[in-house]
């Protein structure tokens, strides 16, 4: 039988559910079926609704391993090994609450473990506690924490914290910003002024996975306003299926390259197209 | 003011002459495409779209109205249904009474800071508020609330004047502490967690059994997606959630997850929070959150 519209169309309904449950965004989870829909139009395949099933689901999970296995990933570890002399320079931003400073934390972990010597910047000089929390993570970890008092100018410390680093030979500044919404224009500007000052090797938007369709509008906008080169999902243990992952991939075509998988410092892992795939497709 | 409000996912339906069974059917798709947009649980999308198909060419249209405007009557209603109805909830406070206000939700929901905003809140209207932090986990939990707490003038309770860093030997005092000086009311920040963690939703339990609160209240993210019921469910079961706060509306999200938090518990949402500031609090509009949910 010739695949068509009409005895594609149950199937692929079906499929866009399973996306929109999963928290794919309404615009990426109806692209991702039309590149489906696409892919299989007029082909040929044996009678029988168990054969079209199996060759629908294996064009979306090819399209969707298209959409999240960008290429370069950029590796935390073999890039701070890299930079010679120089320290790797990278800052944090994204919605708030969403586990921007905990996953500096847990980061900072990671990169200990493998020798590389780390200082993190407090560039959130705006939300009660911050500093102390901070300050509270760099103690067990063991690093120091560059800060001004509150109110202070966030670009500044980061400017600090990477001269700190240059003067020291610490390989990696980690600066952690306050949470922001992106359709707040002087917020915007502040995280670009970080960036112009301090000129970050990479940029990172941290995400709750949890979060619905709103992570298009924040992924594209923060984007556009800051600029983003590669993404953390947090809370992916929070029984997320984690399609903001997807959606923001998808917008921004950048590589998710961490999740984080729980509030203790070893729980984030690299990002893996196919756990993704098998959550979204249970 | 509602027809402006509406305007964006029912374009069609007003442009169109008169109402039949096709208009409706694409007035229906740009409905369910703004509340999914919305973040509104699919299954309750279909659920609600059937309800408006079900009521918008059966019901009579009333003498001046057309049937244009008894779809747009159907449609507000089914939503306001949704939230328990058009009127804005009852947010008073009992006064002297002690009464102890526990919040509970998701990590980085906006706890901590709703619990000063609430505070700040029913302080403005008159009652002898204060402020317990039983979040012994988080990094800070204790300074943040405390900062925010000296902002505003209220007393904070913690594991410093607890003496202990057990969250429920702290709730259980810090109560105590604040009603046997009179205090009207109690607010009780507790740590961020999710249905799946084992151990935090015992101690919510706990905590729930043995401080007895007079109200449970969920704070939800505008931001979650489709995970609000289950999670929402989750804290149902664990503790029963009284009433829910919507964080986090300032930005561009719609909050549609809070309308199965609300099915699934019950519960009325009482006050959104519009802002990071301590003042950025305001209380729940059901028609306001409809037209901002259909865009
Ligand atoms: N379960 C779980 N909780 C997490 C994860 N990542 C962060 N959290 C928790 O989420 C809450 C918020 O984390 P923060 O690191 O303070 O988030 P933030 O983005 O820095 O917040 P703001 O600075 O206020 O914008 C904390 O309770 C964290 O422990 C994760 O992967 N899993
Ligand atoms: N824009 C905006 N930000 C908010 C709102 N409510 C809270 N926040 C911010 O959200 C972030 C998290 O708030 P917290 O109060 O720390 O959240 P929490 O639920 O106590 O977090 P945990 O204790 O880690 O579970 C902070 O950056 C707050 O300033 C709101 O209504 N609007
Ligand atoms: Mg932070
Ligand atoms: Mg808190």
């Amino acid at each position: 039988v010739e695949l068509n519209e009409k005895n594609l169309e149950p199937l692929l309904n079906e499929l866009l559910f399973k996306l929109l449950e999963s928290d794919v965004a309404l615009s990426v989870a109806e692209e991702v079926i039309d590149e489906v829909k696409n892919d299989l139009l007029g082909k040929r395949v044996e009678r029988g609704r168990e054969k079209i099933e199996v060759l629908v689901r294996d064009s979306l999970k090819k399209a969707l391993m298209a959409m999240l296995d960008k290429k370069p990933r950029p590796d935390l570890i073999s890039l701070a090994k890299a930079a010679k002399g120089d320290p790797l320079v990278v800052l944090f931003l994204g919605p708030n609450g969403h586990g921007k400073t905990t996953t500096i934390a847990k980061l900072a972990y990671h990169l200990l473990k493998n020798g590389i010597s780390v200082v993190l910047a407090c560039s959130d000089t705006f939300r009660a506690g911050a500093e102390e929390q901070l300050e509270i993570h760099a103690k067990r970890l063991g690093v120091k924490v560059i800060k001004h008092r509150y109110g202070a100018d966030p670009a500044a410390v980061a400017y600090d914290a990477v001269i700190h680093a240059k003067s020291k030979g610490i390989s990696v500044v980690l600066i952690d910003t306050a949470g922001r919404m992106q359709t707040n224009k002087n917020l915007m500007e502040e995280l670009r002024k970080i960036a112009r000052v301090v000129k970050p090797d990479l940029k990172i938007l941290v995400v709750d996975a949890l979060t619905g369709n709103d992570a298009v509008e924040q992924a594209t906008v923060f984007d556009r306003e800051v600029g983003v080169d590669a993404i953390i999902l947090t809370k992916a243990d929070a029984d997320a299926r984690g399609g903001a992952a997807l959606s923001i991939s998808k917008v921004l075509n950048k590589p998710v390259i961490y999740i984080g998988t729980g509030q203790a410092y070893e729980d984030l892992l690299p990002f893996d197209p196919e756990w993704f795939i098998k959550r979204v497709l249970a | 003011r509602l027809r402006e409000s509406l305007t964006s996912a029912l374009r069609d339906l007003l442009k169109a002459p008169f109402v039949d069974k096709r208009v409706l059917e694409e007035t229906i798709r740009s409905i369910q495409r703004a509340l999914l947009i919305a973040d509104v649980n699919v299954h309750l999308v279909l659920s609600i779209s059937n309800r408006i198909r079900e009521r918008a060419l059966k019901e009579s249209v009333p003498p001046g109205f057309s049937r244009k405007e008894v779809v747009l009557r159907v449609i507000y209603e089914e939503l306001v249904k949704l939230l328990g109805g058009e009127e804005p909830p009852d947010i008073s406070i009992p006064t002297g009474k002690g009464y102890a206000l526990m919040l509970v939700g998701i990590q980085g929901s906006g706890k901590t800071t709703t619990a000063a905003k609430l505070a700040w809140f029913y302080k403005r209207k008159g009652l002898k508020t204060a402020l317990v932090c039983a979040d012994t986990y988080r990094p800070g939990a204790y300074e943040q609330l405390a900062q925010l707490a000296d902002k505003i003038n209220v007393p904070i309770y913690g594991y410093k004047e607890a003496g202990s860093k057990d969250p429920l030997k702290i709730s259980i005092k810090g109560v105590k502490f604040f009603k046997e000086k009179g205090y009207d009311l109690i607010i009780v920040d507790t740590a961020g967690r999710h249905k799946d963690e084992k151990s935090l939703m015992n101690e919510i339990m706990e905590i729930n059994e043995k401080v007895r609160p007079d109200e449970v209240m969920l704070v939800i993210d505008a931001t979650i997606g489709q995970q609000a019921k289950t999670q929402a469910e989750a804290f149902h079961k664990a503790v029963k959630v009284g009433s829910i706060f919507i964080t986090k509306l300032d930005g561009t999200a719609k909050g549609g997850g809070a309308l199965s938090a609300v099915a699934v518990t019950g519960a009325k949402v009482k006050f959104i929070g519009v802002g990071e500031k301590i003042e950025d609090i305001e209380p729940f509009n059901p028609p306001n959150f409809v037209s901002r949910l259909l865009g």
